[in-house]
C-alpha cells in the first residue's frame, strides 16, 4: 500500500517530490522496500505537514507557532471541530458499489428504451457518455425520422437529463482544483497509514485484522492478487461461520502479529519487517 | 497543541473507518 502510495505521491513533478528535495530527504526512494523506513517517516512529516496546514488555514493562523488567543474550552472546540472538518473533507467512500447492470444476465438487450433487438432499425446516439438509459435509440422510440435525424454536426441527448448532466460534467472538469485533490488524496492515504502503523505499535490485533478487511478492495483495484489471497485467507479463518481453525491458533493469528524488540509499551514492530 | 490535533485527527479518521467497514 505505502508503494502505491509512493507512486501517487511522488509521480512527475507532484508536491510530495518537490518537499522530499526541500527538507532534504535524500534516503527517501520511489522504491519502498529498499528504504521502508525512511519512506514511513516521511509519508508520516508529510501527513502532519498537511493536517497542521489545513489547521492554520481554518484558525486563520499565519505561522505555526502562532497561538491562537482562546480559551481552553475553544481551544478543545476548534481542535474537535478542525479535526471532524479535516476528516469529513479528505474522506473518501470506502465501500464498494457494484453496478446493478453488471448482475443483469448477459444476454439482455442494454440498447434504447424499448430493450429490444429490432433488426434493421436505424439508431441514433445519446451524446451523454454516462447515458443510463442505453446510449443508441431506435429512431421510432424516440419519436425521429430518418428525414428529422440530427446532422453529424449537431449533437443528441435522449433526455433533459442527459443534456444537462452532460453540462454539468463538462464545467465541472473545469473547475477541479487538481492542486487541492492531490492533498487530499495525499493526506487519506497518510491518515490510513499512520492508523495502521498505531495498531502495529500498539499489537493491536483485531484492529490489524479490520484494516486488513478494508485494504482488501485496495489490492483488487491495484492488481496485488499476492495480497488479496493472503487477507482474504486470513479473514476467512477467524470471521464468520467459516472460521474453520482452532480456537489457539486463532488467538495465534490475532495477538502474535508483531515484534518488540526494544520493550515498553506502544514500540511494537512488524513481524515481517523485523 | 500540534500533536493533539494529528493524534485527533487520527482517531476520527480511524472511527469514521470503522464505522463503515460492513460485519464488523
Amino acid at each position: 500500500l505505502m508503494q502505491d502510495t509512493m507512486n501517487k505521491m511522488c509521480h512527475k513533478k507532484r508536491d510530495a517530490l518537490h518537499l522530499k528535495n526541500v527538507f532534504n530527504q535524500r534516503s527517501v526512494s520511489k522504491n519502498v522496500s529498499e528504504t521502508f523506513n525512511y519512506v514511513s517517516d516521511f509519508l508520516k512529516f508529510v501527513t502532519e505537514g498537511y493536517t497542521l496546514l489545513f489547521a492554520m488555514e481554518m484558525l486563520d493562523l499565519p505561522t505555526l507557532d502562532t497561538v491562537p488567543t482562546m480559551t481552553s474550552a475553544e481551544a478543545e472546540e476548534a481542535l474537535n471541530y478542525v479535526s471532524t472538518c479535516i476528516v469529513d473533507t479528505v474522506w473518501n467512500d470506502v465501500t464498494v458499489h457494484i453496478p446493478s447492470s453488471n448482475l443483469k444476465e448477459e444476454d439482455t438487450y442494454g440498447f434504447c428504451n424499448c430493450k429490444e433487438d429490432i433488426e434493421g432499425a436505424v439508431m441514433i446516439e445519446c451524446e451523454n457518455v454516462a447515458c443510463t438509459e442505453g446510449v443508441w435509440f431506435h429512431l421510432e422510440c424516440v419519436g425521429l425520422t430518418e428525414e428529422t435525424v440530427p446532422g453529424e454536426d449537431e449533437v443528441w441527448f435522449c433526455s433533459a437529463e442527459c443534456r444537462n448532466s452532460n453540462k454539468r460534467s463538462h464545467s465541472a472538469s473545469h473547475t477541479i482544483d487538481r492542486k487541492f485533490e492531490y492533498v487530499k488524496m495525499l493526506l487519506w492515504r497518510g491518515l490510513s497509514d499512520m492508523i495502521r502503523r498505531n495498531a502495529v505499535r500498539q499489537n493491536d490485533g483485531p484492529m490489524i485484522t479490520l484494516y486488513w478487511k478494508c485494504d482488501l478492495p485496495q489490492f483488487i483495484k491495484h492488481n496485488h492478487t499476492k495480497y488479496t489471497i493472503l487477507g482474504h485467507r486470513l479473514i476467512a479463518k477467524f470471521t464468520g461461520l467459516n472460521c474453520f481453525l482452532p480456537k489457539r491458533l486463532r488467538q495465534d493469528l490475532i495477538w502474535n502479529r508483531t515484534i518488540n524488540l526494544s520493550g515498553g509499551r506502544g514500540t511494537n514492530i512488524e513481524t515481517d519487517l523485523v | 497543541r500540534k500533536a493533539d490535533l494529528v493524534m485527533m485527527t487520527d482517531i476520527l479518521y480511524h472511527e469514521k473507518l470503522t464505522k463503515e467497514i460492513p460485519g464488523r
